[in-house]
């Protein structure tokens, strides 16, 4: 149990390493407060942004707690995929190059697993394969109007 | 596996029977504030049992039924989700598999019936052949709104139990 | 004092329905659990957004909560007006027509107070009288880069 | 009243003497993740003694001196708020006032210094001065990262001591 807890820990480790450097050029590593006995303690996350000391989870800004928690969820999705992915809004405090980074990393995970992302910034919505949109038509009614296949553009209207 | 679309009727805000297309790729899904963007990946968690109401934003099960505010009678909200199993991911041996969910007003309370394929089961059941296709209520598949640095603010006791369901 | 407090409740009470309404069309107000002794009771806050009925304030949408809080904030400086604001992504979670309605409304309030805020959405740097740019430079030093006096776009270099 | 200007040194990431300077306008602050946008308002919060270090995201004051990691042997920040005071809104009978901070590192703690005009004084003059120009730590023209809906979570009686406070 604990032989296999633990590989599964290392894969996961050097996919974090990996994904956080793509999406913020730092360093980033997950640790076990005990490696002997790993059920007895918990996992750390320890992240550097590039050109930065170690840094206090506490302490990071807004976008750059935003990469690291999302370089978590994408370094156990390389791992092994869910089937589908539901993420809302996940971009709201990240600046425009981040959110075409985190949506760069997403169209290359959707190649394993069903993306579907909420979202209001542009980068996140022109990198999509499609877009679904959804207006509230009269008294509180909500209606699809349409999904665009981005770059063929096809329109492909929905009946409600 | 992945969802091929999803059918809303009377869902919150999707008041009109609403198929929504879904593909196995990257999609988004945008709309102005108050549109029913959240409300459409609230559906899919209703169905497939993955969260409490309150994550929902109701404080009851009813809540979810759509309501124009003034007693408009209706008293039941139904949504299916339906899945391509081709890789047999869900262990039913069919091409399409779909789950749905039905919730109905009652005059003390509600009920709440589950499906697959059309036929009548168990939460549990569900539960069960959704967790052997790694979707489990506390795997991280699912980001709320506003939630995106859960994962920093959670014990590190917690964030090893991830590791452990995954091994 | 119930005379001095009622009459100030009442005041807010306006400019929350002008500010509500200006900014998402709806219906909003703020009410006392109990005007005869107020001191007894809370404050509730009961909106309407466009086309809506009368919604619980948890059923509202991440926008359409950032506009009621925002309604309220506004309402109050209608009222008696601090003497600067310091406001940090407001409008994180508004779609990009409302990130102009509540810019349009800061430039309007900011004749009255001074407005300081943080953010990364174009329609709200557009608005403001001037911006200041803030990068990292070497090894975790921020530095100012600069201050855009928009429209009139007068680069004002700053010495650090 | 307005704020014309601050200066800070050694105060979070603000390592070198920087002088940002304030117009009595609407003003963005803008920049990449990560660059100190947030230090900039917790620079004034800091200052005008209005928040708790754990509101400007340390554990402990000292955590708010400049520090690159390896031990630079820094052991003192300083912040200056320079305000416009010909409405005279702050009772001191200037056109311009300067509140400023400082907090310094010792073996066995910290100090930390406030003045006005360059002479010491308390927190609770401090404190005296702003609540008369209607800056209080639970005053509304405040709002940190993160914080927006906040009016909305808090209880009703919270609410409603917002307007006690204004009447
Ligand atoms: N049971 C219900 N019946 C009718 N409408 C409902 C019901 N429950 C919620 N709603 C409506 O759904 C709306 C919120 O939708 P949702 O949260 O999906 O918006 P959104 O598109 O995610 O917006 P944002 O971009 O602001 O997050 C509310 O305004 C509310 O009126
Ligand atoms: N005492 C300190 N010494 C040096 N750097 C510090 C100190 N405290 C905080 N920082 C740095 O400040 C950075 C965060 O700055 P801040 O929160 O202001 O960013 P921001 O511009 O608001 O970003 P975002 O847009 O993501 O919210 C952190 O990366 C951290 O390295
Ligand atoms: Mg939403
Ligand atoms: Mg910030």
């Amino acid at each position: 149990k604990r032989e296999v807890f633990l590989s599964t820990f290392d894969a996961i480790n050097a996919n974090f390493k990996e994904v956080f450097r793509e999406l913020s050029d730092g360093n980033g590593e997950i640790l076990l407060e005990s490696r002997e006995k790993p059920f007895e303690g918990g996992l750390l996350i320890q992240v550097q942004p590039a050109g930065k000391p170690i840094q206090r989870l506490e302490a990071l800004s807004g976008g750059e707690k935003s990469l690291t928690a999302l370089s978590f969820l994408f370094a156990i999705q390389r791992y092994r995929p869910a089937p589908f992915y539901a993420l809302d809004e996940i971009d709201m405090m990240l600046d425009g190059v981040n959110v075409e980074k985190v949506a760069k990393m997403i169209k290359k995970l959707s190649k394993s697993a069903q993306f579907i992302v909420v979202s209001l910034r542009e980068p996140m919505i022109e990198c999509a394969s499609s877009t679904i949109g959804v207006v509230m038509q009269e008294k509180n009614i909500s209606t699809i109007t349409g999904i665009r296949l981005n770059g063929k553009n096809a329109q492909a209207q929905i009946s409600a | 596996m992945h969802i091929k679309g999803i059918d809303l009727k009377n869902f919150k805000s999707f008041k009109n029977q609403t198929h929504i297309p879904l593909f196995d790729e990257f999609m988004t899904i945008s709309g102005p504030n108050g549109s029913g963007k959240s409300n459409v990946l609230d559906a899919i968690l209703f169905t497939l049992g993955l969260s409490k109401s309150r994550d929902m934003r109701a404080d009851k099960l009813t809540d979810l039924i759509y309501s124009s505010g003034n007693g408009d009678g209706i008293n039941q909200a139904e949504v299916k989700v339906h899945f391509d199993n081709s890789d047999r991911l869900i262990p039913i041996d069919r091409d399409a598999v779909t789950i749905s969910r039905k919730v109905k007003k009652t005059d003390n309370g509600y009920y709440s019936y589950y499906y697959i394929n059309g036929k009548p089961c168990t939460f549990s059941e569900i539960q069960e052949i959704l967790s052997r296709s790694f979707i489990t209520s506390n795997s991280y598949n699912v980001i709320m709104q506003g939630d995106v640095t859960r994962i920093l603010n959670m014990s590190s006791f917690e964030r090893r139990k991830i590791i452990d369901e995954i091994s």
